[in-house]
């Protein structure tokens, strides 16, 4: 799955991808204060595409503690466990569904959107694609509002960035690709090579999705992220991340 | 049934052949068109009796009959009772008679017509039907009930169905021990099926010398359609529209019921016998989160527990050990009965010890008439409907035929349930079980169909107090297609633990394209449904009708609708005549039970549409898009390139 972090102070996006494996679950957002859990399972593609394996975010896992709700969103359908009791609800239908303070708005074929009471909300959109296609497997985006009032405590892969870095962004120059522009990025006391590229913001054509120029980190993350992108592995869809 | 043999390969020559008899059934979305049609001709030197009798299940209605008589074609038209009647009499058909009986079969009637046929002479008979196919158990259940009588030169049976939304299996069980083994063929398509039993004369005898036909019972086809894709599916075609509705993937909730049971005198015997074999089953069926309770009386009132328990091991097991023990005696006194479950209902929830998402149950069962206490029915109408809760249904079930089934139907329609027959010759264990098992899962309350076009109009019932897992609820209307040209529905409705509501969208050229493709598809399946539905929800209303205008202003309505549709109903009748109109014969229907659309679990109430609930029009979050700052300094790859960055 590809990332892209706005940073409002810094009036910038920053992007990373994740190379992993299918089966793989990253934490998202960990902010045990709130009760706020999100994780998401990595799907792989049909086969290899040039010797890579692309994956992608194939279930996403939402747990809201104090509501005592879980919601698990697969390409397949929309599972609502509120206390011992469960819904299933499928993509084919446009439904909303509220229990406690959790409303549930799906629309048919195309996103769920999840809004708490206390101002929280998250968007999930649906990637159907073509059945037979040869490589591509339906997947999941997420989008999180930087609106979202976690607890300064809020970790996990997007999470983290609730508290946003300073960055400075300086010495730009052309990369080894001419068409793909270089400069260094000081953040979190290091400095990366970051490069100019284009990722997708899909919630306005979910087809061919609206480019987001942005500044690309390499390596998964490295450097931007604490820690290693490994360190976000979770052993199952409701784990809260355990930190050093 | 015929009478005598018939040509050189099926016995004598001398005697009445059955040359064919045909029945083509088809059904389009859960509506179901049967066309029953004989041939027989009278080989005898002296004048037969020819007698056509077919049983149709009850809650069909029969649409056209049409005869020919030596060379004398009869058609039917329906016509208002009084009208037959008097059409009737002026020119009774000669040695010709009609009518609809009540059979003694299982949810059956008989429509007979007998003939006197001259030597020589050629008859054929068909008989048209419609009736809905309700889910129950998880499967609708065609019964095609074939009674030949003798056997046939030509015996073929076709049953077509066209789901739009996926056949997800068909089932031909055997009904004649064996006898037809590998004689059905079955053809099944993701959307279509077709089931064909066309028994040559041989595979019909008894035995292989016998003269007579094994063909004598009913062919049964088992189907359901696709599910785990959505909830509802609404069909919309030529001005109507019918919605489908039965969500699966839901946990149950928890059920608060009180089991009612006749332990009169007339219980005595195999009935009660079956009835505890049956509770004990029930008893065990149930889950730990439902409570429960059981009441038996007679002149008296017993309750096994003063209140509702938890559906624990233990106390399932100890109100077995007390139904077993329990000895039929004495008068019957239902008012007492129902007031006390009621009271343990309505206390227990005054007093908060239901779950507030729990659905509340009474099953009454009976076989008879009130003899101790309050006589009056229409008393213990209003006793029981004061006193009743609104989160509180009632299910009747009526064993034998002493019991007066048009009062319990009211009883239950009135109080959010239904009233269902058990008939004391069949296994009355398994039906009361098989009813329990209809209403033990409740995944769904307060369910509310909105259409909210003001061009969409009468719609049928539209608001259930209860949606029960294995069952499916039908809703129809009409629309405008010069003004809608697709039908927006919202489905409000309380599930174990969310507030729910479903939008669908459907337009009518969905269905257009599936339809002219396929030669047996009805393309009249929404009108016939939404009327079957609508005259047989009014027909249950009518017995409910509060006041002789209202009943007058209903009858009305009733009739109007048989007459525009073609349909015999109780207040219809129909006249069957020879184009000279000088040879008339009467098929009337008797006085019967007419169940609101039996097999319908549900008997619901009509309310005006209402808007999207405030909680559900919260519009999804705004879409903040993604701040495009200063373009990017250098061109990058074409927009269309559909990639992203990547290492």
């Amino acid at each position: 799955p590809h990332f892209i972090v706005y940073l409002p102070k810094s009036q910038s996006n920053i992007c990373f991808n994740i190379d992993s494996e299918p089966g793989k679950i990253l934490n998202l957002v960990s902010d045990p204060e709130s009760g706020i859990l999100v994780n998401g399972q990595l799907v792989g593609a049909k086969k290899p595409n040039n010797g890579k394996l692309s994956t992608y975010f194939g279930k996403l896992g939402f747990y809201f503690q104090k509501e005592d709700t879980k919601i698990e969103i697969s390409t397949k359908d929309v599972t609502v466990s509120h206390r011992s009791r469960t819904s299933v609800l499928s993509w084919s239908d446009t439904a909303h569904v509220v229990n406690q303070s959790v409303l549930i708005s799906m629309k048919k074929e195309n996103a769920v959107t999840i809004t708490l009471d206390k101002g929280m909300s998250f968007s999930v959109l649906l990637h159907r694609v073509w059945k037979k296609h040869p490589i591509n497997v339906d997947f999941l985006g997420i989008y999180i509002p930087p609106t979202n009032n976690f607890s300064p405590e809020v970790h996990g892969l997007i999470g983290q960035f609730m508290q946003e870095p300073k960055i400075h962004i300086f010495n730009e120059r052309p990369g080894k690709d001419p068409q793909k522009p270089e400069a260094s990025m000081e953040v979190k006391g290091q400095t990366l090579t970051v490069s100019r590229g284009l990722q997708k913001d899909y919630r306005t054509d979910i087809v061919f999705g609206t480019d987001v120029p942005c500044w690309f980190v390499h390596n998964n993350g490295k450097g931007f992220i604490d820690g290693r992108y490994t360190d976000y592995f979770v052993p199952q869809l409701y784990s809260f991340l355990k930190r050093p | 049934s015929l009478s005598g043999e018939s040509e050189e390969t099926m016995g004598d020559v001398d005697q009445v052949t059955l040359y064919s008899y045909k029945v083509r059934s088809t059904i389009t979305s859960r509506t179901a068109t049967t066309i029953i049609q004989s041939k027989v001709v009278n080989h005898s030197p002296q004048p037969q009796n020819v007698v056509f009798d077919v049983q149709i299940p009850k809650g069909a209605f029969i649409t056209n009959f049409s005869m020919t008589v030596d060379g004398t074609t009869f058609r039917s038209s329906i016509r208002e009772k009084t009208v037959g009647k008097a059409l009737y009499s002026q020119a009774r058909a000669k040695g010709k008679t009609a009518g609809l009986v009540r059979s003694k079969a299982l949810d059956m009637e008989n429509f007979k017509t007998e003939v006197n046929v001259l030597p020589g002479a050629k008859v054929q008979f068909e008989l048209h039907y419609q009736e809905a196919k309700w889910r129950k158990l998880g499967s609708y259940e065609h019964r095609l009930y074939l009674q030949p009588g003798k056997l046939a030169k030509h015996l073929e049976v076709d049953v077509w169905i066209i789901e739009p939304q996926g056949i997800r299996f068909l089932h031909v069980p055997d009904t004649f021990d064996g006898h037809f083994d590998g004689v059905p063929v079955v053809s099944k398509g993701q959307q279509k099926a077709h089931v064909s039993f066309k028994p040559t004369v041989e595979q019909q005898r008894i035995c292989p010398s016998c003269l007579e036909t094994m063909v004598d019972g009913e062919l049964v086809v088992l189907y359901d359609v696709d599910r785990e894709k959505k909830a509802g599916e609404l069909e919309v075609f030529n001005g109507y529209f019918v919605h489908f509705f039965a969500p699966e993937s839901l946990d149950p909730i928890p059920k608060n019921i009180l089991f009612v049971i006749d332990v009169s005198g007339s219980m005595w015997g195999v009935k009660m016998k079956q009835t505890v074999e049956a509770m004990k089953t029930i008893l065990d069926d149930l889950r730990a989160e439902d409570q429960f309770s059981v009441i038996d009386f007679n002149h008296n009132v017993r309750n096994w527990r003063n209140d509702l328990v938890s559906a624990t091991k233990t106390q399932v097991a100890d109100a077995k050990r007390y139904i077993e023990k329990i000895q039929p005696s004495g008068g019957t006194n239902i008012n007492e009965a129902l007031l006390r479950a009621i009271f343990i209902l309505n206390e227990a929830n005054n007093l908060g010890l239901l779950d507030p998402n729990s659905v509340s149950l009474i099953i009454l069962v009976s076989d008879g008439d009130p003899t101790v206490g309050e006589l009056k029915l229409s008393k213990i109408q209003k006793n029981v409907k004061q006193s009743i809760q609104d989160n509180i249904s009632l299910f009747s079930l009526g064993m034998g035929f002493d019991v007066d089934y048009d009062f319990l139907k009211r009883l239950s329609n009135e109080n959010r349930g239904i009233a269902q027959r058990i008939y004391g010759n069949q296994d009355t264990s398994s039906q009361l079980k098989k009813f329990y098992n209809q209403v033990s899962t409740p995944l769904l309350r307060n369910v509310q169909f909105n259409y909210p076009h003001p061009s969409v109009t009468d719609v049928t019932q539209n608001s259930f107090p209860n949606y029960f897992g294995g069952s499916e609820i039908v809703v129809a209307g009409k629309f405008d297609p010069e003004k809608l040209k697709e039908i927006q529905s919202i489905i409000t409705a309380t599930s174990a633990n969310t507030e729910l509501v479903l939008e669908t969208l459907a337009q009518m050229d969905d269905l257009e394209d599936f339809l002219s493709k396929d030669k047996h598809a009805d393309p009249d399946f929404t009108r016939k449904l939404w009327a079957y539905l609508t005259i047989n929800q009014l027909l249950a209303e009518r017995s409910l009708a509060p006041t002789a205008a209202t009943k007058r202003k209903i009858t009305k309505t009733i009739l109007q609708m048989s007459l525009e549709h073609h349909i015999v109903t109780p207040l219809t009748a129909m006249v069957i005549e020879n184009e000279a109109g000088d040879e008339r014969m009467l098929a009337d229907s008797p006085p019967q039970d007419h169940s609101c659309c039996s097999g319908a679990l549900y008997y619901g109430s009509k309310v005006p549409p209402d808007p999207i609930p405030d909680w559900a029009n919260a519009s999804p979050t705004p879409v903040v898009p993604m701040p495009v700052e200063g373009r990017v300094l250098e061109s990058t790859p074409p927009p269309h390139v559909m990639r992203v960055e990547n290492d």
